[in-house]
């Protein structure tokens, strides 16, 4: 392998995490024992989101594809700077 | 699809970086080389300029860590999150995960040089782009031997930095960002610590200030004695102190506190009165006594602001606190006042609090500053940590 990736992302609780890390969902989404509330729409939302920056098909589900890019390496920062801001470029 | 800037940049061409943590799996001369290449990166679209310094105050620090490192965002070993940075508002370090393999000019593990150009990409102000050749793209795509900027990362970074040739000098020899829109005058100080513009009462020994807020024009206003100054983003308004007198009729000196309220009125507060302001003019039937719309807010109070984190009013005097909900009857809760000490690493007796237009909250006492962080509800850490001189970071001492 020229580099290792990460465990993949394949479950959902995996997948909110990571939306909630990088700026797709609310921060507090990324501890899953805190308790905070989310509707399906929401994620489906966040997962669009996540796929059309990527440059994916845009499902709205974690689709084999969606899910071996959440798993690549990757820089830290957050793809979302506040709310909307893909709206802003 | 494009690049995105964050929005805030540095305001100095010239800058400044050290590598005061390596990785223990690289020679520290090659890391030094490939970080060097990954600033030349960015040198050759701009005006910047980066200079490697071994010992002292810079611009950049750079550090490898590993798990978590004292910023909250804790790396996860191999793969996964690879490195990050923060934007020139947030101090611009940059950090990698020491768990990973890093290499040199290798298909093998992961790519010092190019993670690196990626992140300064961020200390410098960009944010990530959705273009998925472009440097600033999140995903590491691999080695790429014949590496270069896709167009998408030059026309990004010559926004904030303009184009490479004509590569101003700067008389900027500060090695930290000021407080975004804070003073960045050329380091010509007087005996007395000041520029000569104008703010040499706010510096020194006596940096001691009345109060500070935010004005309904969005400026930072700083109130002292009978004379008051307006901060530009660059540095202290030109043509201040002016007098209180003078330009807000009806007030006194020697103010207790003062804030901006959401309906862009600003109120004033000194003994058991207060005074409100819409557009700099004194509204009728004011001054009133505190009883008339702050019932159960003491007299001769230390400070008042804003708070950021949700949006209440606070009032503080010695070690207590009250919190002011105008939606609420009463206003203040039969729990207040409190303790000071709930707001950790705030001292007591505070000199000015205010919410500035970054969204943080500040606190002033005694020529120094705190940065309050909303979220871990207690001082900021920073680097360097708090408290910090006042005169410095914002009066342009």
């Amino acid at each position: 392998l020229n580099h290792v990736d990460a465990a993949p992302v394949s479950t959902d609780t995996q997948a909110m995490m990571y939306l909630a890390r990088f700026g797709y969902l609310d921060p507090a989404l990324q501890n899953p024992s805190s308790g905070a509330l989310i509707s399906g729409d929401s994620v489906r939302r966040a997962i669009i989101d996540f796929q059309s920056f990527a440059g994916l098909n845009q499902t709205g589900i974690l689709d084999p594809e969606t899910s071996t890019w959440m798993s690549k390496p990757r820089c830290g920062v957050r793809d979302r700077v506040g709310a909307g801001s893909s709206a802003r470029r | 699809k494009r690049y995105a800037l964050q929005g805030s940049r540095w305001r100095v061409k010239q800058l400044t970086y050290s590598i005061t943590k390596y990785p223990s799996a690289l020679k520290t001369a090659d890391v030094d080389r490939e970080l060097a290449k990954a600033f030349q990166v960015w040198e050759d679209v701009t005006e910047l300029t980066f200079v490697h310094l071994r010992t002292g105050k810079v611009h950049i620090e750079i550090r490898f860590e590993s798990g978590e490192h004292g910023d909250g965002d804790a790396f996860d070993g191999t793969g996964g999150t690879l490195a990050h940075a923060y934007f020139p508002i947030y101090g611009g370090d940059a950090h990698f995960d020491e768990s990973e393999t890093w290499t040199i000019n290798s298909y093998k593990g992961t790519n010092l040089f190019q993670v690196a150009a990626h992140e300064f990409g961020h200390s410098l102000g960009l944010s990530h782009s959705d273009v998925r050749s472009a440097l600033m793209a999140p995903f590491y795509r691999g080695y790429e031997p014949n590496f270069k900027l896709d167009n998408d990362d030059v026309v990004a970074i010559q926004q904030l930095y303009g184009k490479s040739g004509n590569v101003a000098t700067t008389t900027e020899t500060s090695s930290r960002p000021l407080p975004p829109g804070r003073a960045t005058t050329p380091r010509v100080s007087f005996d007395d610590g000041s520029n000569g513009r104008g703010n040499a009462e706010l510096c020194g020994s006596e940096g001691k200030i009345d109060t500070m807020f935010t004005g309904p024009d969005n400026k930072a206003y700083v109130f002292k004695g009978e004379k008051y100054w307006k901060l530009e983003a660059e540095a202290v308004a030109p043509g201040y102190p002016r007098s209180i007198r003078a330009d807000w009729e009806g007030l006194p000196g020697n103010i207790d506190a003062a804030f901006t309220w959401t309906n862009g009125r600003t109120y004033f507060f000194k003994g058991s009165r207060y005074w409100r302001y819409t557009n700099f003019e004194l509204d009728a039937d004011y001054p009133k006594d505190l009883s008339e719309g702050f019932a159960g807010v003491p007299s001769n109070i230390d400070t008042a602001l804003v708070w950021s984190g949700n949006g209440k009013i606070y009032f503080f005097k010695g070690s207590q606190y009250w919190r002011f909900d105008p939606q609420q009857k009463p206003p203040i809760k039969s729990t207040y006042p409190k303790d000071i000490s709930n707001w950790e690493g705030l001292p007591n007796s505070l000199d000015a609090a205010f919410q500035f237009t970054n969204g943080y909250s500040y606190f002033f006492k005694n020529g120094q500053y705190w940065r309050f962080n909303d979220r871990s509800f207690k001082v900021d850490e920073g680097q360097p940590g708090y408290p910090r001189p006042a005169g410095k970071w914002w009066f342009g001492c």
